[in-house]
């Protein structure tokens, strides 16, 4: 089983996208997959959710220890995910005084062993606090979103930074496992400029992949579908198959 | 002296890019402007810093109250700001147990009374923590920054209930004092849908200026320059201009 966050501080640069979508290509490739949302947000939950689906329990409920995985497991077409709701927006503050407070998720999905899934994706916020923590505490791999900008790449060090402490006293096993481009737009020198920077900074943790810009990535979440159930022809359901390639092939 | 927070916390809708580009173009029309950057991120100085320029206190200091206003003010050309740091991503743990928490930020800025600044614009982060609390707790207007697509207006549920929190508990004054449709392609079906239900729900409170995309946008932060340092033709420019004199006019 492999674990990964999908992470970057930086708002709105592809990790939900992302997390869905290279979950969904990993499925379409025939293997299990659990997709769990950490973003109080919930926009993983929103993009996938029918509203018929009733939320009882979620991550929220996992980290505080007070549900079980079957209690939160949701099915989708061809995999599984685990919801958030907008009371972990005050996780921040309410947990951070618990014991072991950064092992929580870890703690949690100690109940995945023995499971069958091959992938557990992890959508993290926008920020560096405690959910973020927890991700990083409880995985083994993380893919830093980039979007092929310039404010994309500020703050990078911050996030480098934290995962170096994390490694040495929280999860020894974490490693960068691959960088992510997305909202590529092969007209835009800037895009081809800063992809180039982030070729140069990170070298062969670039993933070959490239999400380019498409429209139909931003339609999909309004309509409850991942990018391969909206439109499969799309440049976006193309891209992400094709990571998802690289991603199974061990990349 | 108005006092403007732009927020939301949606990551990636255009929160810095409003508050920089807005703020410079009330400059252009004769206004006194100070900027705050209140993310973490720094994204805000990072987009208009010099690198010569040292940052010895920041907005950091400044919540905990250990330097005054002088100390901290950073002239550029043609309105002033405050810088952030990544020193205040500990901010939310690190302020929770202050008393008044929730107003660090207005208790600082009654140094501002007296001054001859027209206007104050505050970047929030993409979060409703502690610090977008504070910035809530001490401006009159917020403006909600929009981009035009499904993802940015799911959780605006979640906004307007804190707003209407705020509002009761620690700052009555407090109003939604406009909405900024940003990232506008009007090739996209999708942006059309989007800006139509914004109006539907919102109604006068939205701007009539909408901001096209356009990378020039994307650019400036690199050079750190104002659009409008950066290239005064672009269609950035002439929106955020429109948008500032919508604002100056009193819309
Ligand atoms: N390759 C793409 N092409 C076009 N639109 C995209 C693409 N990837 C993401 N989007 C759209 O851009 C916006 C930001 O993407 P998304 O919400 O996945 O980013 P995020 O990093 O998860 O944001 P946050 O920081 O708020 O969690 C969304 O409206 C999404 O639909
Ligand atoms: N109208 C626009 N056209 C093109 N690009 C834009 C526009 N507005 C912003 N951008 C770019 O989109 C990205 C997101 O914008 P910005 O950083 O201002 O959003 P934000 O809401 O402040 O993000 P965060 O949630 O991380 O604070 C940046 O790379 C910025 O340069
Ligand atoms: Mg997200
Ligand atoms: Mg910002």
């Amino acid at each position: 089983m492999r674990t990964i966050a999908f992470t970057n501080q930086k708002g709105g640069v592809g990790k939900t996208t992302s997390t869905i979508n290279v979950g969904a290509g990993l499925a379409k490739l025939g293997k299990k997959v659990l997709l769990i949302d950490l973003d109080p947000q919930a926009n993983l939950t929103y993009s996938l959710r029918m509203h018929s689906q009733r939320l009882d329990k979620t991550i929220y409920q996992a980290l505080k220890g007070s549900t079980k995985l079957s209690d939160v497991v949701i099915k989708h077409n061809g995999f599984d995910y685990i919801a958030s709701s907008l009371e972990l927006s005050g996780a921040e503050l309410e947990l951070a005084n618990e014991p072991a407070r950064e092992s929580l998720l870890k703690n949690f999905l100690v109940q995945l062993e023995g499971s069958d899934y091959d992938y557990v994706l992890i959508d993290c916020p926008p920020n560096l606090g405690l959910l973020t923590l927890n991700a990083f505490t409880a995985v083994e791999d993380i893919f830093i979103v980039l979007q092929s900008e310039y404010l994309a790449l500020h703050g990078l060090s911050k996030l480098l930074d934290l995962i170096k402490v994390v490694q040495q006293r929280l999860n020894s096993k974490l490693e960068v496992g691959g960088i992510i481009c997305t909202l590529y737009d092969n007209r835009k020198n800037l895009n081809k400029e800063v992809v180039g920077h982030i070729k140069d900074y990170f070298g062969k943790k670039v993933f070959n992949t490239i999400i380019r810009d498409n429209v139909a990535l931003a339609e999909a979440p309004s309509h409850h579908k991942t990018i391969f159930e909206y439109d499969g022809n799309s440049n976006g359901a193309q891209d992400y198959l094709a990571l998802a390639k690289e991603i199974k092939n061990g990349h």
